[in-house]
């Protein structure tokens, strides 16, 4: 079983833990590259794969977490999230990225790169409907 | 000698976060 010692730690970004395609392939999460995430928005419906440019990276008001500076899609959309710094995020060309990837790695068992300003990371929005 | 254990398997859009824009002012 994956690790319980960190209760809140969400398991999907484990290394060895099983991710299922929107194709109905499986993959292990350290194995994911980017087509999979576009190959996979393209066959579910109501989903789309959008761009998000990290922007700033800032210490956030909330103990323990970073607070990250997106702008999203096409429309440069700003964005802003608190996540754990060792929280994963899949940037384009690269693959796995985090604020910490020190700690990703203790605790995720993940290899990371470090995510920097003017990485693109993949998010997903829901499609217009036209 | 191996356990058997169950095995998650997790959708792929678990993995990456939902951004949705707020809309502009």
């Amino acid at each position: 079983a994956f690790a319980h010692s960190q209760g809140h730690l969400p398991s999907h970004f484990m290394k060895g833990a099983i991710i299922q395609l929107a194709t109905g392939e499986l993959k292990r999460v350290e194995d994911l590259q980017t087509q999979d995430f576009v190959r996979s928005a393209e066959v579910s419906g109501g989903l789309k794969i959008d761009s998000s440019t990290v922007v700033d990276i800032q210490e956030s008001p909330w103990q323990g977490f970073v607070m990250l500076h997106f702008v999203v899609g096409e429309q440069q959309s700003k964005v802003t999230i608190d996540v754990r710094p060792e929280h994963p995020f899949f940037v384009y060309g690269q693959g796995w990225s985090s604020c910490s990837p020190e700690r990703t790695a203790r605790l995720f068992s993940l290899p990371c790169h470090k995510l920097q300003v003017g990485d693109v990371c993949i998010s997903i929005s829901l499609q217009s409907l036209n | 000698n191996v356990e058997p254990r169950s095995v998650a398997v997790f959708p792929w859009h678990s993995l990456v976060p939902f951004l949705a824009p707020s809309q502009p002012d």
